[in-house]
């Protein structure tokens, strides 16, 4: 470290640069740089340097996380401050997107609901997940002519819809069908635009102990009114539309939000 | 004073907060860290004078080894000049597995310093 960084100035505006002050050569300089990484990398909890493909994707969601931390600067907490949920032991948000090629699969085409499996393998073994939320965007359409009101119920009901999040604990054997259980619920007004959270914490917790039981969770879109299959299942992006721009669907995708908490607690002083 | 007088020997700052920003761009990180682009880490640095000043944030210890540093000074070592207080960060980046992460890490910024 001594001959290695150098800190320009004596109480003065300082920025760290790496030198070859005392040695010079080039390949000690590597070993500095790859000396000061590894130990970095390591304070950050990752096992290489990450080497992103080009352009990737930041979601937006993810984005105002961070602005949310950061806004006051003096009062950052280590542990997020996040509404409404009960995550506050957590230090870590991860973002996870579904893999995409089972969009192709015909069962999950089925009517309007939609099967989604996320990935959570990358997140640490010695991390605890205090918190999951599945992130739905509602597009809001624009109904000009009222609807049809078919009973006596008013006529508003017809825009209502909910949302149903169930987790798969058994897949569909050849013309079976799968085992769930709804876990998180919620009706939305199909006029309006909004991100829609569901709590799915039970189902992560559990697919992070044992892998072999994550079969993901499937989104049912129903009418609140008769309980029928949606004609307005496009309202919730669901799935990529074959007219929605690969970066509009990038934008307005399904996200799953893990919340956990590695353990390290701030260290407190003696006195 | 009678340092001053002998050799006219310029004293060394008392123990302080300094300014030391951290560049992620500087060593090449920019590519997986989305924000922020760097941080305001500072350091600490300076001497822990006898007699130790309330603003110095010492120990009871430091004051002691201080006072003995005084008399004794091949034997005992001055007080350190070290972080009293810290601070976390906030950092968006990616994993190696292109993941997003948004994590706090603790003590990351020096807010105050003292003798210990």
């Amino acid at each position: 470290e001594s001959t290695a960084t150098r800190m320009s100035g004596d109480g003065e505006d300082s920025k760290l640069t790496v030198g070859t002050a005392s040695n010079g050569g080039k390949g000690s300089k590597q070993e500095v740089i790859q000396a000061f990484e590894s130990s970095l990398l390591s304070m950050f909890g990752l096992k290489s340097r990450p080497r992103p493909r080009k352009n990737p994707v930041i979601p937006q969601y993810m984005l105002d996380l961070y602005l949310e931390q950061v806004k006051n600067p003096d009062d950052i907490q280590v542990n997020f401050n996040i509404r409404d949920k009960s995550v506050s032991s957590a230090n870590t948000a991860r973002s996870f997107f579904h893999r995409e090629t089972e969009e192709d699969y015909e069962e999950s085409r089925v009517g309007s609901s939609r099967h989604y499996r996320f990935q959570i393998d990358t997140i640490p073994d010695n991390e605890v997940v205090t918190g999951a939320e599945l992130r739905l965007y509602c597009q809001g359409i624009n109904i000009s002519s009222p609807m049809t009101n078919t009973d006596d119920r008013p006529s508003e009901y017809q825009f209502l819809h909910r949302i149903n999040v169930h987790e798969i604990l058994e897949p569909a054997d050849e013309g079976g069908e799968s085992i769930k259980r709804l876990i998180d619920s919620k009706v939305v007004d199909i006029r309006n635009s909004s991100w829609e959270s569901f709590d799915i914490r039970p189902a992560v917790a559990k697919w992070k102990a044992s892998q072999e039981e994550n079969h993901g969770v499937e989104v049912e879109l129903t009418e609140v009114q008769n309980s029928q299959i949606s004609p307005h299942k496009d309202h919730v992006r669901l799935r990529r539309s074959s007219d929605l721009a690969a970066s509009e669907w990038q934008r307005q995708r399904p996200l799953l939000i893990t919340y956990t908490d590695d353990g390290k607690r701030p260290t407190r002083s003696k006195r | 004073n009678s340092e001053r007088k002998k050799g006219g020997r310029k004293l060394k700052p008392n123990c302080r907060r300094r300014s030391l920003y951290v560049d992620f761009s500087d060593v090449g990180w920019n590519d997986w860290i989305v924000a922020p682009p760097g941080y305001n880490a500072f350091y600490c640095d300076g001497e822990c004078p006898f007699p130790l000043a309330d603003h110095l944030n010492s120990t009871n210890h430091a004051i002691v080894q201080t006072l003995v540093h005084s008399v004794k000074a091949s034997a005992v070592p001055q007080a350190c000049c070290v972080p009293t207080e810290l601070s976390p960060i906030s950092m968006l980046y990616l994993d190696e597995y292109d993941k997003v992460i948004l994590k706090n890490y603790q003590e990351m910024v020096v807010e105050g310093c003292g003798c210990r």
